[in-house]
C-alpha cells in the first residue's frame, strides 16, 4: 500500500555533502507493523517525514496506494497528510496556545470518523489533564498528547518517531499497546521509529537504517 | 552541598490542585552521582528545575554551598545558573539562530575554566556537524549538542533532564561515559533524570519519585 523506489536526499553544507538517505526503496504492505532502528543521525526522521509528505526526495518516488504523492502539487499532498496520516513528531509539535484537547480536537475536524478527543486522550492515560496546555504539561505527558492526536484520526498510515522517547517503563508500554492496538483493529499501516527494543518485539518487520541505506529487513516470525 | 528542605510545588487549575512537589527533602554530597526516577509526570523536571534556579518552590529552600539560592534576588540567581550549574534540558533549548559550535561558545564564553567548545563537541561524537544549525542537525544530535554545552562550563552541579532520551544504545553509552566521566575528573555533583535503566547502574544512589513525593532513596553499593 506504501512504496518507496530510490529515495535520496542529501544536504550540501559548503564543501561536504551529507548524505541523509541514498538509494531507498522498500514497499510496506496494508496493516503491517514496521519498526525502524538506527543510530543517531542515520536518517529515520529523514525517511520518515519523505514518506508522511513533509518533505521532499532529491530523487525517486513515494506512492500510496499506487499514487505518486509528490504528483497532484502542494494541495495533493497537504490532503494526503490529512486524510491519510497521523505523525507523531520526535519534537511533539503541539500548538502552545490550545489545551490538550483542543490540539487534539483540531486534527480530528478535519476527518470522517474520528476518536473522540476526550476518548483518546484518556486512551494514553491524560484524562486528567485535558485542559492543561503544552507548558503545563510534563515532557511524558506532551509527548502523549501528540498520540492521542495522530490515532485520533484512525488513520490509514501511522507514522510515529520515538513515540516512547520521553517516556518510562509503564507509561512507554501503555502507548505502545495503544499504537498495536490501533495497528490491529483499524488495519493501520505503521511506522514506528524507536530505541525501545521491546517495541521491535511486537513488530512484522524490524528495518534497520546505517548512514542513510538500510543495512537489514527483517521479518519476524512471533505472529 | 546540595541541600532541598521541605520544597513543595503546586498548580492551582480550575478548582482542582496539582501537587507536583511536595515536601521535598534531601541532601547532596559533592561529586555525588545521583539518577532520578519517576513515571511521567511524577514532578522530576519539576525539582530539576528548582534545584537549577530556573523555578521557584512555593514552599522550602534550595541551598548551595549553604546559601539559600533564592536569597539574593534575580541577580544571585542568575549567577548562580550562569557560574555554578550546566543543564541538559528535556526539550535542548538551543538557540536556532546559532551553529552547535557558538550554541556551546555561548555558555563557555560565561565561565574561568571552560573546555573548548570544539573539544566537548568531539567528546558527544559532533565533531563533524560543529557548523550545523539546530534545524540541520537530527534529534540526537540536537540532544548531544546540550549536553556538549553543559559539560563544557566544567560545572560544579550538573543536571540533566533525560540526558539519552533521544539516543539509540550505543550513542546514549557514549553520553552517559562523559558525563561519568565529567562527575569522577572533575568531581561535579550530578543529578541526572532517566529512565534508562543501564544509567542507574553507574550512580551512587538512585531516587524514585512517585506523585510528587520521594518513595525510594539508594545507595549503590558498587563502588
Ligand atoms: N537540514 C539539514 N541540513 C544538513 N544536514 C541535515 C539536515 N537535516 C538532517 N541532516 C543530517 O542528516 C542526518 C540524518 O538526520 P535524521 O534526522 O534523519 O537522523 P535520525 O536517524 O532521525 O537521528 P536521531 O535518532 O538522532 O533522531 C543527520 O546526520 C543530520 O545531521
Ligand atoms: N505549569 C503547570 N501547570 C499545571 N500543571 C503543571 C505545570 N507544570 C507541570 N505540571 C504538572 O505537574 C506534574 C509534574 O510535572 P513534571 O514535568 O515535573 O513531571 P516529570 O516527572 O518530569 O514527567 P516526564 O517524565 O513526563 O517528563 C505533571 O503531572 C504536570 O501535568
Ligand atoms: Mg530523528
Ligand atoms: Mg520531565
Amino acid at each position: 500500500v506504501l512504496s518507496v523506489d530510490g529515495v535520496s536526499k542529501s544536504y550540501l553544507m559548503g564543501e561536504v555533502t551529507v548524505k541523509a538517505l541514498h538509494d531507498i526503496s522498500l514497499d510496506f504492505g496494508a496493516g503491517q507493523l514496521v519498526v525502524l532502528l538506527g543510530a543517531s543521525g542515520s536518517g529515520k526522521s529523514t525517511l520518515l517525514n519523505i514518506v508522511g509528505g513533509l518533505d521532499v526526495p532529491d530523487s525517486g518516488t513515494v506512492s500510496f496506494k499506487g499514487l505518486n504523492i509528490n504528483a497532484k502539487g502542494e494541495a495533493g499532498l497537504t490532503d494526503y497528510r490529512r486524510r491519510s496520516i497521523g505523525f507523531v513528531f520526535q519534537f511533539y509539535n503541539l500548538i502552545s496556545s490550545l489545551s490538550a484537547l483542543e490540539n487534539v480536537q483540531l486534527v480530528t475536524e478535519l476527518v470522517d470518523n474520528p476518536m473522540s478527543p476526550a476518548e483518546a486522550l484518556e486512551l494514553v492515560g491524560l484524562g486528567d489533564r485535558m485542559n492543561h496546555f503544552p507548558s503545563q504539561l510534563s515532557g511524558g505527558e506532551q509527548q502523549r498528547v501528540a498520540i492521542a492526536r495522530a490515532v485520533a484520526k484512525r488513520p490509514e498510515l501511522l507514522l510515529c518517531d520515538e513515540p516512547t522517547g520521553a517516556l518510562d517503563y509503564s507509561t512507554g508500554k501503555l502507548v505502545l499497546e495503544v499504537i498495536e492496538k490501533v495497528n490491529r483493529e483499524l488495519g493501520t499501516t505503521t511506522l514506528v521509529i524507536t530505541h525501545n527494543v521491546s517495541i521491535s518485539g511486537m513488530a512484522d518487520r524490524v528495518i534497520t537504517l546505517r548512514s542513510g541505506e538500510v543495512v537489514e529487513d527483517r521479518r519476524n516470525e512471533k505472529k
